[in-house]
């Protein structure tokens, strides 16, 4: 159920340029290790998606120690202040369109031609 | 600056000459194919100016070392795109040679004819990708090519120190290329 709040931040949101999917991922802002937010394993796959965390069956929506190491490495891997939580920084970084090359794994779409 | 596992390479004795072509099947219609071409051999002739390798662009899209396309969703290589925004594009590490777009964007050439607030600079990715095609992965330096995000309406087509000391790392420096004049211009940029 979409709340007051939430579709506040949405309608703000809408007047800039990130991408639709991602951009959902601004409602994590300022979470940090043992939040447990309706929808965090999408950001979950996210990380999985370049290179943060390893391949899991079900993503679990608590922000766990797993995913708290996913973001200190996105973190320094990106540039951003250090800090395991997704603050502004983050989630800005998070949501900008990007490469899809991942950024860690680099064994992922690394192909030999034949 | 950053490798793909095992620091592949082209490796192709000197003179490297790598040839690539244009989908005959999968490309976008809103741009002039002769206005890609352009963006194109500018990005390419970027990273020819710090690297002893050449790129020249050939018709035959099949025998070409590096085969460049638009592509929407899945389009069989395992990384599908999705749609507007998101992911960009990707391409493939030595001696590969695919680079993918994704044809859902609203790729520009010209932000002064492109209003979309959506509009990607097709000329800072196909930089960036290139990047991709001779071996550099994502690098931290927010303002180096080869760092993975790029905001919509924004341009990034100067290499900078990270991406040149990456590359020349793999394949050496042109002999025509000067460190020095890089460092001005960075200065520069950054104190102008």
């Amino acid at each position: 159920r979409i709340t007051p709040d939430q579709v506040t931040v949405i309608t703000v949101d809408s007047t800039n340029t990130h991408n639709a999917t991602w951009h959902e991922f601004t409602r994590f802002l300022d979470a940090g290790k043992g939040s447990h937010v309706s929808g965090m394993s999408e950001l979950k796959k996210y990380f999985k998606r370049f290179g943060y965390l390893p391949f899991i069956a079900n993503f679990t929506d608590i922000f766990d120690t797993q995913l708290e190491s996913a973001v200190i490495l996105y973190q320094t891997k990106l540039g951003l202040p250090v800090t395991g939580k997704l603050d502004t920084d983050t989630i800005s970084t998070i949501i900008s369109p990007r490469c899809g090359v991942s950024d860690t794994d680099h064994h992922r779409i690394h192909a030999t031609k034949h | 600056f950053t490798y793909f596992y095992g620091k592949p390479r082209w490796a192709r004795t000197s003179p490297v000459t790598l040839t690539y072509a244009f989908s005959p099947y999968d490309m976008i219609n809103y741009i002039g194919l002769s206005d890609i071409k352009v963006v194109f051999k500018r990005a390419f002739s970027r990273w020819a100016s710090v690297i002893p390798v050449n790129f020249a662009e050939i018709e035959e899209y099949e025998s070409a070392d590096i085969r460049i396309g638009f592509y929407h969703r899945d389009h069989g290589d395992g990384e599908p795109f999705d749609g507007v925004l998101g992911v960009l594009a990707h391409a493939f590490s030595p001696e590969n040679g695919r680079f993918h777009l994704d044809a859902a964007e609203t790729w520009a050439v010209d932000f002064d004819k492109v209003k979309s607030k959506v509009a990607v600079d097709l000329e800072s990715v196909a930089t960036h990708e290139i990047g991709h095609v001779l071996g550099l992965a994502h690098t931290s330096v927010k303002e180096a090519v080869m760092y993975p995000s790029l905001s919509p309406r924004t341009k990034k087509v100067d290499l900078k120190i990270d991406d040149v000391e990456g590359v020349q790392a793999l394949y050496g420096s042109n002999p025509n290329f000067r460190f020095s004049s890089l460092i001005e211009s960075e200065n520069s940029s950054n104190h102008g």
